[in-house]
């Protein structure tokens, strides 16, 4: 699975997801990338794009949960953290997700061992990424 | 000032395709980020960066995209026009290389919001013959036209 987050100098926010699932699946299964809310979702506010197992994505609804908690009043990385401890708390996890609110913060949660993640225009030019983006990883950020 | 984030889904990865997967994850959010400063809107960047994924082989998106218990290729795709709370989708659709772009013909082109299978196949030729997208190979769509000159 692929996915992306962008908010553009208009405050207009969008996401996506790409993903043919895990190999051998059963013809026809459907996972959480292209369901409205679990895989992918986004308003005014801000917008997630999760990825992982994606029936355990779709029972938490995870990305609609996650900008849930940003119009709540979490900031992105907290929301991003509370959906990932909703995702241990109800399932068993192996999942994560990418977030950003209008004005340009980041959220960023998984409990896999690697996340590939590419960040740019944060600040300036510099691109950032990192396969286990946590850590020193956010707090440059 | 707008920002992108990119990711190349959560698993465990071989060692040995972390430099590629780092770069291919770097490409696409140049890429997303090129259209914006082109003056693409935040979806147009999503389904940028996203076709840049799909055009790799790394990750289980587009050319990457593992065969189904029959042997088959399946894919889904979506994009999420936030501030519009609108949403185009295809699910189980055969044998293409590009979905993320079928996903925003649905989004721009149709008054629905999600398509399946067959249906989603039929789709994918009527957005070939009206030229939303252009084929470069069979089954295989270009990029979107805000990305061209982007490298």
């Amino acid at each position: 699975t692929v996915g992306c987050v962008v908010v553009d100098s208009d405050w207009r926010i969008a996401a996506g997801s790409s993903t043919s699932g895990w190999p051998g699946k059963l013809p026809g299964r459907v996972g959480d990338s292209p369901v409205v809310g679990a895989g992918v979702y986004a308003n005014e506010l801000a917008a997630a794009s999760c990825t992982g197992k994606g029936e355990q994505i779709l029972r938490i609804v995870m990305g609609r949960m996650a900008v849930l908690y940003v119009e709540e009043g979490f900031k992105v990385q907290e929301a991003a953290d509370k959906a990932m401890q909703l995702l241990r708390e109800k399932t068993s996890g192996e999942a994560g997700l990418i977030m950003a609110d209008n004005s340009g913060n980041l959220g960023i949660g998984f409990d896999t061992p690697h996340m590939p993640v590419a960040v740019l225009g944060h600040r300036g030019d510099s691109i950032y990424s990192s396969m286990t983006p946590h850590g020193r990883f956010l707090e440059e950020l | 000032r707008p920002i992108i984030v990119v990711h190349g889904g959560a698993t465990r990865f071989d060692k040995k395709r972390h430099v590629a997967i780092l770069k291919a994850v770097e490409k696409a959010a140049i890429t997303g980020m090129c259209v914006l400063n082109k003056g693409g809107s935040a979806v147009d960047s999503v389904e940028a960066a996203i076709w840049e994924l799909e055009e790799t082989d790394l990750f289980t998106a587009g050319r990457g995209a593992r065969p189904n218990r029959d042997g088959e290729i399946e894919v889904d795709a979506m994009v999420m026009d936030g501030n519009r709370l609108e949403s185009g989708a295809v699910m189980s659709v055969r044998d293409i290389i590009h979905p993320i772009s079928l996903a925003r013909y649905v989004l721009e082109r149709t008054p629905n919001s999600q398509m399946v299978g067959t249906g989603a196949n039929k789709l994918y030729k009527q957005m070939i013959s009206e030229g939303y997208r252009k084929e470069s190979k069979r089954n295989r769509s270009s990029q979107t036209p805000m990305a061209e000159g982007c490298d």
